[in-house]
Protein backbone atom coordinates (compact mmCIF):
# COMPACT_ATOMS: atom_id res chain seq x y z
CA UNK A 1 0.00 0.00 0.00
CA UNK A 2 1.89 2.99 -1.13
CA UNK A 3 1.29 5.44 1.73
CA UNK A 4 2.61 8.57 -0.38
CA UNK A 5 3.63 9.21 -4.21
CA UNK A 6 7.35 10.15 -4.30
CA UNK A 7 8.17 12.50 -6.23
CA UNK A 8 11.48 12.02 -8.00
CA UNK A 9 11.51 15.70 -10.07
CA UNK A 10 12.64 18.79 -8.97
CA UNK B 1 17.76 10.54 -14.51
CA UNK B 2 17.63 11.34 -18.41
CA UNK B 3 19.41 14.31 -20.87
CA UNK B 4 16.38 16.03 -20.73
CA UNK B 5 15.38 16.37 -17.57
CA UNK B 6 19.54 17.14 -16.74
CA UNK B 7 18.94 20.09 -19.12
CA UNK B 8 15.48 21.26 -17.94
CA UNK B 9 17.47 21.40 -14.38
CA UNK B 10 19.89 23.10 -16.11
CA UNK B 11 18.22 25.60 -17.78
CA UNK B 12 16.03 26.39 -14.66
CA UNK B 13 18.66 27.03 -12.68
CA UNK B 14 20.74 29.52 -15.66
CA UNK B 15 17.11 31.45 -15.28
CA UNK B 16 17.47 31.60 -11.85
CA UNK B 17 21.47 32.90 -11.56
CA UNK B 18 20.55 35.26 -14.55
CA UNK B 19 17.77 36.67 -12.92
CA UNK B 20 19.37 36.92 -9.59
CA UNK B 21 22.77 37.96 -10.86
CA UNK B 22 21.13 40.78 -12.84
CA UNK B 23 19.67 42.12 -9.89
CA UNK B 24 22.61 42.10 -8.06
CA UNK B 25 24.54 43.88 -10.42
CA UNK B 26 22.59 46.50 -11.83
CA UNK B 27 21.21 46.96 -8.43
CA UNK B 28 17.87 47.79 -9.09
CA UNK B 29 14.82 45.41 -9.92
CA UNK B 30 13.06 47.71 -12.31
CA UNK B 31 11.09 45.40 -15.30
CA UNK B 32 10.47 42.83 -12.83
CA UNK B 33 7.66 41.59 -11.33
CA UNK B 34 8.17 41.01 -7.34
CA UNK B 35 4.68 38.94 -7.30
CA UNK B 36 5.90 36.42 -9.72
CA UNK B 37 9.33 35.93 -7.62
CA UNK B 38 7.45 35.34 -4.26
CA UNK B 39 5.19 33.01 -6.27
CA UNK B 40 8.35 31.17 -7.34
CA UNK B 41 9.50 30.91 -3.65
CA UNK B 42 6.49 29.69 -2.57
CA UNK B 43 6.16 26.86 -5.64
CA UNK B 44 9.75 25.84 -4.33
CA UNK B 45 8.45 25.83 -0.70
CA UNK B 46 5.08 24.11 -0.87
CA UNK B 47 7.17 21.60 -3.12
CA UNK B 48 10.47 20.55 -1.01
CA UNK B 49 8.65 20.15 2.07
CA UNK B 50 10.02 16.51 1.26
CA UNK B 51 13.57 17.87 1.37
CA UNK B 52 14.14 16.36 5.15
CA UNK B 53 12.05 13.58 4.96
CA UNK B 54 12.88 11.41 1.80
CA UNK B 55 16.60 10.97 -0.05
CA UNK B 56 16.30 10.63 -3.81
CA UNK B 57 19.90 11.83 -4.40
CA UNK B 58 22.48 14.01 -3.31
CA UNK B 59 21.63 15.69 -7.20
CA UNK B 60 18.30 16.34 -6.08
CA UNK B 61 18.79 17.76 -2.60
CA UNK B 62 21.31 19.46 -3.64
CA UNK B 63 19.22 21.12 -6.40
CA UNK B 64 16.11 21.86 -3.80
CA UNK B 65 18.51 23.54 -1.57
CA UNK B 66 20.22 25.71 -4.22
CA UNK B 67 16.54 26.42 -5.76
CA UNK B 68 15.02 27.60 -2.47
CA UNK B 69 17.86 29.36 -1.65
CA UNK B 70 18.15 31.15 -5.05
CA UNK B 71 14.86 32.33 -4.88
CA UNK B 72 14.59 33.15 -1.65
CA UNK B 73 17.48 35.38 -2.38
CA UNK B 74 16.00 36.65 -5.57
CA UNK B 75 12.57 37.82 -3.27
CA UNK B 76 15.37 39.35 -0.87
CA UNK B 77 16.60 41.69 -3.38
CA UNK B 78 13.89 42.78 -4.51
CA UNK B 79 11.74 43.53 -1.38
CA UNK B 80 14.29 44.38 1.05
CA UNK B 81 17.84 45.42 -0.75
CA UNK B 82 16.11 47.11 -3.97
CA UNK B 83 12.83 47.82 -2.53
CA UNK B 84 12.99 51.65 -3.41
CA UNK B 85 13.61 50.65 -7.08
CA UNK B 86 10.55 48.14 -7.04
CA UNK B 87 8.70 48.88 -9.66
CA UNK B 88 5.36 49.05 -7.73
CA UNK B 89 2.73 50.76 -9.78
CA UNK B 90 3.42 47.93 -12.92
CA UNK B 91 3.64 44.88 -10.77
CA UNK B 92 -0.42 45.25 -10.25
CA UNK B 93 -1.41 41.53 -11.32
CA UNK B 94 -4.15 40.21 -8.61
CA UNK B 95 -2.24 37.12 -7.87
CA UNK B 96 -5.35 36.12 -5.82
CA UNK B 97 -7.19 35.32 -9.15
CA UNK B 98 -4.20 33.11 -9.27
CA UNK B 99 -4.31 31.22 -6.29
CA UNK B 100 -7.80 30.72 -5.49
CA UNK B 101 -8.16 28.57 -8.73
CA UNK B 102 -4.98 27.18 -7.62
CA UNK B 103 -5.85 25.77 -4.33
CA UNK B 104 -9.21 24.80 -5.41
CA UNK B 105 -8.15 22.40 -7.68
CA UNK B 106 -5.30 21.27 -5.62
CA UNK B 107 -7.72 19.89 -3.22
CA UNK B 108 -9.95 18.96 -6.35
CA UNK B 109 -7.09 17.02 -8.25
CA UNK B 110 -4.59 15.52 -6.34
CA UNK B 111 -2.71 11.90 -6.18
CA UNK B 112 -3.94 11.64 -2.34
CA UNK B 113 -5.72 13.98 -0.03
CA UNK B 114 -2.73 14.04 2.03
CA UNK B 115 -1.38 17.37 3.38
CA UNK B 116 2.19 16.44 2.00
CA UNK B 117 0.34 15.84 -1.83
CA UNK B 118 -1.75 18.59 -1.81
CA UNK B 119 0.74 20.76 -1.44
CA UNK B 120 2.79 19.11 -4.00
CA UNK B 121 -0.33 19.64 -6.25
CA UNK B 122 -0.64 22.92 -5.31
CA UNK B 123 3.02 23.51 -6.19
CA UNK B 124 2.54 21.95 -9.61
CA UNK B 125 -0.49 24.41 -11.09
CA UNK B 126 1.18 27.10 -9.37
CA UNK B 127 4.23 26.79 -11.23
CA UNK B 128 2.37 26.71 -14.32
CA UNK B 129 0.55 30.40 -13.87
CA UNK B 130 3.60 31.81 -11.35
CA UNK B 131 5.04 33.70 -14.51
CA UNK B 132 1.50 35.58 -15.40
CA UNK B 133 2.40 38.79 -13.26
CA UNK B 134 5.55 38.84 -15.26
CA UNK B 135 4.64 38.78 -18.65
CA UNK B 136 1.10 40.91 -17.59
CA UNK B 137 3.99 43.24 -16.27
CA UNK B 138 5.71 43.52 -19.39
CA UNK B 139 2.65 43.79 -21.53
CA UNK B 140 1.56 46.68 -19.38
CA UNK B 141 5.18 48.59 -20.06
CA UNK B 142 5.47 47.65 -23.66
CA UNK B 143 8.64 46.38 -22.67
CA UNK B 144 11.36 44.42 -21.42
CA UNK B 145 15.42 44.72 -21.00
CA UNK B 146 17.23 42.16 -22.80
CA UNK B 147 18.34 40.18 -19.96
CA UNK B 148 14.85 40.15 -18.97
CA UNK B 149 13.88 38.49 -21.81
CA UNK B 150 16.64 36.05 -21.02
CA UNK B 151 15.77 34.86 -18.10
CA UNK B 152 12.22 34.08 -19.28
CA UNK B 153 13.76 32.03 -22.46
CA UNK B 154 15.47 29.69 -20.16
CA UNK B 155 12.76 29.58 -17.33
CA UNK B 156 10.20 28.59 -20.72
CA UNK B 157 13.00 26.25 -22.24
CA UNK B 158 13.11 24.50 -18.54
CA UNK B 159 9.49 23.05 -18.57
CA UNK B 160 9.44 22.74 -22.35
CA UNK B 161 13.01 20.22 -21.94
CA UNK B 162 10.83 18.42 -19.04
CA UNK B 163 8.06 17.92 -21.61
CA UNK B 164 10.62 16.06 -23.63
CA UNK B 165 11.43 14.52 -20.35
CA UNK B 166 7.89 13.22 -19.53
CA UNK B 167 8.15 11.77 -22.85
CA UNK B 168 11.23 9.93 -22.88
CA UNK B 169 10.08 8.23 -19.20
CA UNK B 170 6.85 7.48 -20.80
CA UNK B 171 8.68 5.16 -23.65
CA UNK B 172 11.37 3.95 -21.32
CA UNK B 173 10.10 3.30 -17.82
CA UNK B 174 6.27 3.66 -17.88
CA UNK B 175 6.06 6.89 -16.31
CA UNK B 176 3.40 9.03 -16.15
CA UNK B 177 2.56 11.85 -13.97
CA UNK B 178 -0.57 13.34 -15.37
CA UNK B 179 -1.01 16.45 -12.96
CA UNK B 180 3.06 17.17 -13.73
CA UNK B 181 2.53 16.75 -17.64
CA UNK B 182 -1.21 18.41 -17.65
CA UNK B 183 0.36 21.55 -15.61
CA UNK B 184 3.52 21.34 -17.62
CA UNK B 185 1.99 21.46 -20.92
CA UNK B 186 -0.31 24.86 -19.84
CA UNK B 187 3.09 26.22 -18.41
CA UNK B 188 4.76 25.86 -21.28
CA UNK B 189 2.18 27.10 -23.71
CA UNK B 190 1.99 30.39 -22.08
CA UNK B 191 5.26 31.16 -23.03
CA UNK B 192 4.86 30.43 -26.71
CA UNK B 193 3.49 33.96 -27.22
CA UNK B 194 6.71 35.33 -25.47
CA UNK B 195 9.14 32.91 -27.01
CA UNK B 196 7.91 34.04 -30.75
CA UNK B 197 8.98 37.62 -29.82
CA UNK B 198 12.02 36.49 -28.13
CA UNK B 199 13.33 34.74 -31.59
CA UNK B 200 11.84 37.35 -34.08
CA UNK B 201 13.19 40.72 -31.31
CA UNK B 202 15.54 40.15 -29.30
CA UNK B 203 17.65 37.21 -31.52
CA UNK B 204 17.94 39.94 -33.90
CA UNK B 205 19.90 41.82 -31.42
CA UNK B 206 17.93 44.31 -30.05
CA UNK B 207 18.97 45.72 -27.05
CA UNK B 208 15.48 45.54 -25.76
CA UNK B 209 12.12 43.02 -26.73
CA UNK B 210 9.44 46.13 -27.01
CA UNK B 211 6.01 44.83 -27.78
CA UNK B 212 4.10 45.43 -30.69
Amino acid sequence: WQSRTLHDEL
Amino acid sequence: MNVFRLAGDVSHLVAIIILLVKIWRSKSCAGISGKSQVLFALVFTTRYLDLFTVFISAYNTIMKVVFLAMSYATVYLIYMRFRNMYDSENDTFRVEFLLVPVIGLSFLENYAFTPLEILWTFSIFLEAVAIMPQLFMITKTGEAESITTHYLFFLGLYRALYIANWVWRYHTEEFFDQIAVVSGVVQTIFYCDFFYLYVTRVLRGKAKMILP
